[in-house]
């Protein structure tokens, strides 16, 4: 079954 | 001071409608050039992303920047005060602690006044860097939200592949298995039936059907969507406001 991923990985906090 | 006035409530009761089962403390940030907001959902897999551009108000006033910290369930509580016709203000001081909202029924001479008390939001703020993605479609709302609602009630995963000439909508759950192929297709008379699709590579991608399910509640503010795809990347959907829009990004699955 596919794994959900992180969306937060994707984008950099500023 | 803030001073923004909608002609007819229902556009910023649309707005809110869009994103309000998602996300449920957000900081709207008013400044000069309209309002923005970001949030994330409580499982850090979505992220809605809000512009109110000024052309979208009848009237807009905004002298320093100003953080309203908003519980979603609480103004909607005092939209349902207004009719979908009357103009609504937004009102707040420089500092403020509360935002006043001003339903005036121009007919009938009626005013309602509701201030709605703001909270200390300490959420992160994200970059969203202008990714280049391998494909774009864009389709009418109503039907991505029948894809969503037909093939969500056979799985809770949903997988999008797109090629040269054709966007596959695919789930294969344990009660059985659905596929939905459209094409790109020009509607001369009414434009807004069309569906576009611009592919620089193929892409496949999964995504958790219960966030498609919030996602195509966005289809209350325009009737098109753009998709924006790109392998392991969150997918971009958009709905076009007069001036702004409402931007989803939803993390893909992965197959283990």
């Amino acid at each position: 079954t596919p794994i959900q991923n992180d969306l937060v990985e994707f984008f950099t906090i500023i | 001071m803030l001073e923004a006035k909608f002609e007819e409530a229902s556009l910023f009761k649309r707005i809110i409608d869009g994103f309000k089962d998602c996300v449920q403390l957000v900081n709207f940030q008013c400044k000069q050039d309209g309002i923005i907001a970001q949030a994330v959902d409580d499982s850090r897999v979505l992220l809605v992303s809000l512009e109110i551009g000024v052309e979208a108000f009848q009237e807009y006033r905004c002298d320093h920047p100003i953080t309203l910290g908003i519980d979603l369930a609480s103004l909607s509580k005092i939209l349902r005060c207004g009719n979908n016709n009357d103009t609504l203000t937004l009102i707040a001081e420089d500092t403020p602690d509360s935002v006043m909202l001003l339903f005036e029924d121009t007919k009938k001479d009626r005013i309602a006044e509701f201030n709605l008390k703001l909270m200390d939001i300490d959420a992160d703020f994200l970059k969203i860097e202008e990714l280049v993605y391998e494909s774009t479609l864009n389709l009418p709302a109503t039907e991505f939200v029948r894809v969503v609602r037909e093939l969500g009630q056979l799985s809770d995963s949903l997988n999008i592949t797109v090629t040269k000439e054709t966007i596959k909508f695919a789930c294969d759950g344990d009660i059985g298995s659905g596929t939905i192929i459209l094409r790109p297709f020009i509607n001369m008379e009414n434009p807004s039936e069309s569906i576009k699709l611009e592919m620089d590579q193929p892409v496949e991608l999964t995504f958790g059907a219960k966030y498609l399910a919030d996602i195509v509640k966005g289809s209350a503010l325009s009737d098109k969507v753009a998709i924006r795809l790109s392998s392991e990347a969150p997918a971009l959907f958009q709905f076009d406001l007069k001036a702004g829009f409402l931007q989803f990004f939803l993390a893909p699955k992965f197959n283990d």
